[in-house]
């Protein structure tokens, strides 16, 4: 990339190949090649060192216009539902999620809804000891959303300030536990704490590709994800996908996992994260 | 579907009586587009769509076919010959493992954090047990995940394989003395199931080449999430350079995800796909079939 140099249609094709490398996906690269080309066509841009820095802005802009923050309850303890696929990190973001809120001076309960996979529960319950943080669990095969809705009656009489609620593991495919995650949705409310739960964050592995997007479809509509979590972004994927679901879903990015111990994780930083897509 | 992708494209050439370097540009473009969507990684997709090209403008058009139909077979035909390997199943469709006679056979399972190693080794237990009649042993060698090992000791209970743990010594120690024990206990089969880790965590992967070192296994499989996009180039090439493995299994293909890891793992590393994970239980497991992998990756 020369200083000066003129826009050239082998610097626009380097592009569009280094977002599809980075998992954005056919569809989003070719939208923001069209962006691209605009820019250039009414000389917005007109040197190639103009058009990274063209198209990093514009992108952070799309993943921070509406907000990152977590969300909370106006008034009284809030309710976190955490949602994903199988292995995607839903247990470990948990466990760093109520590490954050402990740092962040609020008092955490987690609820271990994943009543199913092997040595589920044992493996929060591991979290919350380390954490020091208390722990709701059910019988083995428990019916989740009793777990959760426990869960929601331990937040309302310890006085904690969070409850956050992990679930089983499922594909988004699977009608019936798309159901049952309804059910546990429904359940965080614990029919006495409005607009539980506030926050459903949906894990995803920063690994994934364009299946990334129907999951964020179809949790969403049985469990109204408002926030993501990417995980293993300390691998070498670089988690693309999540600006398709940011445009298509409109669901924002609120932390990424950068390692397996409960502090590798940091609020979602759009100019970190875009920084990193082209490196 | 790739074949309605491709009426449109072939609209324009149908009129035509051979397949030109012209009026093939079109149909390259929907297919390196169609694998893209698929998750195939770049790198494998410009390779495979260069050769289905070549091999397309070689080709004479069989009389009575249509351009665009004689296209899509070179491309499904190219598809299933690059990830099938021949003599991986006997004439019993069971997949041909490199069994011993003299020692017990050693399977070591690797990948990322959270693709079905721990699951799969059950899976597999399960497997060689039915279809092989063997009494395998499971090695629970991943000791930094939180409860690992228990779940492990509760995957082997629900299958009646048992499970040789150790939490007082490092994984590579574990599974040497895992050998032992087999041994001992009359198991033909040891499977290792080890932490997941990354390709570029440079400590990990040093033990588990310490693993490989110290147990020589028969068999070590990348065990790769069958919903990996683009980094599966990344992933497989370094788990290749650093481990002599022997094949792959792919996992969660019971959901939608069209599976393009699949192309780009057998591609680049270009070992045999023994096995894909096709749900959470202990049956979910099938060999691996290319015919019905490729379907799904042309969409
Ligand atoms: N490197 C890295 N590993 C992670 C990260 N988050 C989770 N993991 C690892 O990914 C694996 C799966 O994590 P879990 O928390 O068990 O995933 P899960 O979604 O709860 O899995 P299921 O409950 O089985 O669906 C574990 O080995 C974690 O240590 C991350 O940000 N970086
Ligand atoms: N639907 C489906 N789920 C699967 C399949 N294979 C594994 N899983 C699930 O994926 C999740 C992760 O599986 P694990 O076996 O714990 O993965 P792992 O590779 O051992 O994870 P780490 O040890 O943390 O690296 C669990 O919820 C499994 O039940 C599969 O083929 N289909
Ligand atoms: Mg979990
Ligand atoms: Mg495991």
């Amino acid at each position: 990339v020369g200083l000066g140099q003129k826009i050239d249609d082998d610097i626009l094709e380097k592009l569009e190949e280094a977002m599809i490398e980075a998992d954005f996906g056919v569809e989003t690269s070719g939208f923001l090649m069209d962006v691209v080309r605009s820019a250039w066509k009414n000389s917005t841009i007109e040197t190639t060192d103009q058009v990274l820095p063209f198209l990093q802005k514009d992108l952070k802009h799309r993943l921070t216009h509406r907000g990152n923050a977590l969300n909370f309850a106006k008034a009284g303890p809030s309710v976190i539902l955490v949602v994903g696929v199988n292995g995607a990190g839903k247990t470990t973001s948990v466990a760093k999620l109520a590490w954050y809120l402990t740092s962040i001076g609020k008092k955490v309960v987690l609820a271990a809804a994943d009543t199913f996979r092997a040595a589920a529960v044992e493996q929060l319950k591991t979290w919350s000891q380390r954490i020091g943080c208390e722990i709701v669990t059910g019988a083995d095969r428990a019916d989740p959303a009793s777990v959760a809705h426990r869960g929601a009656e331990r937040l309302l009489e310890s006085g904690a300030d969070v409850l956050l609620v992990d679930t089983a593991g499922r594909l988004h495919t699977q009608k019936n536990l798309m159901d049952e995650l309804r059910k546990i949705h429904a359940a965080c409310a614990a029919k006495k704490i409005e607009g539980a739960p506030h926050e459903t964050i949906l894990v995803l592995d920063a690994t994934t590709g364009q299946n990334a997007l129907n999951q964020a479809d179809m949790f969403k509509q049985a469990a109204n994800v408002t926030g993501l979590f990417l995980a293993k972004l300390d691998g070498t994927a670089k988690g693309g996908a999540v600006l398709t679901i940011n445009e298509r879903v409109e669901i924002p990015v609120k932390f990424v996992g950068l390692g397996e111990g409960v502090e590798d994780m940091q609020p979602f930083d759009a100019d970190q994260f875009v920084d990193a897509l082209f490196d | 579907a790739i074949s309605s992708r491709f009426t449109d494209v072939w609209r324009k050439i149908s009129g035509n009586a051979t397949i030109s370097e012209d009026n093939i540009k079109d149909a390259v473009r929907a297919i390196r587009t169609a694998l893209l969507e698929a998750d195939v990684s770049l790198a494998v997709v410009k390779n495979f769509t260069e050769r289905v090209r070549e091999k397309a403008l070689g080709e004479d058009v069989l009389k009575g076919v249509r351009p665009g139909e004689q296209f899509i077979k070179i491309v499904h035909d190219e598809l299933v010959n690059l990830m099938a390997e021949a003599d991986t199943l006997d004439d019993q469709g069971r997949a041909r493992l490199k069994f011993r006679g003299d020692r017990p056979t050693v399977i070591m399972m690797a990948g990322l954090q959270g693709s079905g190693k721990t699951t799969t080794s059950g899976k597999l237990a399960l497997y060689l047990k039915k279809k092989w009649k063997k009494n395998p042993l499971l090695v629970a060698a991943d000791l930094q995940r939180p409860a690992a090992v228990d779940q492990l000791e509760v995957v082997g209970k629900g299958i009646g394989v048992p499970v040789f743990a150790d939490r007082k010594s490092t994984p590579p120690e574990v599974c040497f003395r895992a050998l032992e024990a087999a041994r001992k206990g009359g198991h033909d089969v040891v499977i290792l199931d080890t932490a997941g880790r990354l390709h570029v965590d440079e400590d990990l992967m040093k033990e588990v080449q310490e693993i490989a070192r110290r147990t020589q296994p028969d068999e070590i499989f990348f065990v790769c999430d069958g919903m990996t996009g683009q980094d599966a180039v990344k992933s497989a090439k370094a788990f290749d350079e650093k481990l002599p493995l022997t094949g792959a299994i792919l996992t969660k293909l019971d959901g939608d995800s069209r599976g393009g890891a699949v192309m780009t793992v057998r591609a680049i590393t270009g070992k045999p796909i023994r096995f894909v994970g096709i749900s959470e239980k202990m049956d979910g497991l099938e060999v691996f079939h290319a015919d019905r992998v490729a379907g799904r990756i042309l969409g």
